[in-house]
């Protein structure tokens, strides 16, 4: 295996919590996008600010952030993102394209 | 290298729920079949888990944030850059391209046109059966008919006697019979299941007997899930028999013994599906096309199952983004076939549900679907686009994907 191949998906979300658009938000409505990278080892996803009109994300302004260690939660149900040291992962990101 | 046709198969919201996915419950004999003779991604994932964003990325080979599509409502050419397209790349390579079904998402998010002509040599076949879908086509306990989720019909009282992915198989062979000894061709044929609602034949139902159904294995909503990774499921909540069951908004859940039948639904409509794919296959052997065709098997996204008490696309979480990918490529991924012997005979799943076989080659490592237009046209005989630069706004064709060709060539190191 490569352990450094990764996939990278999103998803748009117009609130921090769960209303009738948050399926599927018109691109005026979003507030948030939710960045995932998973590689064999883990999903870790990062929900941030989004402006739908200059399609900028804002990284300082996180509304949310996911990982999962795949090996022990296979389905993704542990989120163990307040245990992270978020330095770490966030230099790892900047290296990415 | 020679030029190989392709055929390119989409299902629509179809997870890694087939039997050559190691799913002990799916019966998909058609589809292992080709997984047989193909090279299987086990880890492949869509880069967002909705329809029109997900197509418009794996056709054109970028990103959401580059095609700027993360709903259904603007056409990328005009929106975000004149992206070249993985069937206009073959068009522009003198491929007659055609498409049947749902491979582009209709509407505007295609130009009404399913991006004829730019993608395809005639406009795209749509099956006119279709636009009931939605419609109260679904004999209820009352004996009316009702918008169900869960909708498995007589096909011979619905409209005209069929079923939309019944009517687009049909025009596929035709089309394959079209194309015998007339130049190379580029036939994409998109699926509309296993996509709710559940209008499927009712005789695939006997495949999963309700008592042989389980929950899935994670049915809460995780305690320590941001709310906003969370999606409510407004699709599934609108159809009239979940209505019935007056679930609470947001978070449900949906009765244990309706999640079973919601199962139920899903799977047999993976199964009708999987006839249709296995009508198409061995329409190439009956043609004598095996062996000069590639053939795609793929999905747009996943779909949650209950999974994390979603029952829907609309997340991160791998059910709804994780993909089928399967390709065959004849004289590659398999030998060319025996002389009269057919590559791929036509399994029924109802005389040979036991039909089990062995993939011919797994990829385990992680690959997307931004990966397939480069890594079909390589393996076809055309040029793989290059790579994008940062910026690839202006760039009309290029790739944020890589060319999974080493794949085909070397074992998996580790």
């Amino acid at each position: 295996k490569n352990a450094e191949l990764m996939a990278f998906s999103q998803y748009p979300r117009p609130a921090d919590t769960p209303q009738n658009n948050s399926d599927l938000p018109d691109l005026q409505d979003i507030k948030v996008m939710g960045y995932s990278l998973r590689n064999w080892d883990y999903r870790y996803t990062l929900w941030l600010g989004f402006n739908p009109r200059s399609f900028q994300v804002n990284v300082s302004d996180v509304h949310g952030g996911e990982l999962y260690m795949l090996a022990d939660d296979p389905g993704q149900d542990k989120n163990i993102y307040s245990d992270l040291d978020h330095s770490i992962v966030m230099k790892k990101m900047d290296a990415l394209p | 290298r020679e030029k190989r046709n392709v055929l390119f198969i989409i299902a629509d919201d179809l997870r890694a729920s087939l039997g050559c996915y190691d799913d002990a419950l799916a019966k998909s004999p058609n589809i292992d079949q080709l997984a047989s003779r193909s090279q299987v991604f086990l880890n492949a994932y869509a880069q967002q888990a909705v329809c029109a964003p997900s197509r418009t990325s794996m056709l054109t080979s970028r990103r959401p944030d580059t095609t700027r599509l993360y709903d259904f409502n603007s056409y990328w050419r005009v929106h975000s850059g004149n992206y070249t397209t993985l069937p206009q790349h073959f068009k522009s390579k003198g491929y007659y391209t055609m498409s049947v079904g749902k491979v582009f998402h209709p509407g505007i998010a295609s130009n009404h046109t399913d991006d004829y002509p730019y993608s395809w040599s005639i406009p795209a076949y749509h099956p006119s059966s279709f636009r009931f879908e939605k419609q109260k086509m679904c004999k209820g306990d009352d004996g009316q008919l009702h918008a169900n989720l869960l909708c498995a019909v007589n096909v011979t009282e619905q409209p005209g006697g069929t079923l939309p992915d019944l009517e687009s198989t049909d025009e596929a062979v035709r089309l394959l019979k079209s194309r015998v000894g007339d130049g190379a061709f580029f036939l994409a044929v998109g699926f509309h299941k296993p996509h709710i609602p559940f209008r499927i034949p009712q005789e695939y139902l006997s495949l999963y007997p309700l008592d042989k159904m389980t929950l899935a294995p994670d049915p809460d909503v995780p305690e320590l899930l941001p709310p906003v990774a969370y999606n409510p499921w407004t699709d599934v909540r609108q159809r009239e028999d979940v209505q019935k069951l007056n679930v609470s908004f947001p978070y449900g859940p949906i009765p244990k013994d309706f999640q079973l039948r919601i199962r139920q639904h899903y799977y047999a409509a993976v199964s009708y599906m999987d006839a249709q794919v296995g009508r198409l296959l061995s329409t190439l052997d009956a043609l004598g096309l095996t062996d000069s065709t590639m053939v795609v098997f793929t999905s747009d996204h996943g779909w949650s199952l209950g999974e994390h008490g979603e029952w829907a696309k609309y997340s991160n979480f791998d059910v709804a983004t994780r993909v089928p990918l399967i390709m065959f490529v004849p004289g590659v991924t398999a030998a060319y076939s025996r002389a009269g012997g057919p590559t791929f005979p036509f399994i029924d799943v109802f005389s040979q549900p036991e039909h089990s076989f062995t993939n011919a080659k797994v990829i385990r490592n992680t690959v997307e679907l931004v990966d397939v237009f480069p890594t079909v046209s390589y393996m076809a005989g055309l040029p793989a686009p290059e790579h994008c630069p940062d910026v690839s706004l202006q760039v009309e064709l290029c790739t944020e994907g890589r060319n999974l060709v080493h794949t085909f060539q070397h074992k998996e190191r580790g």
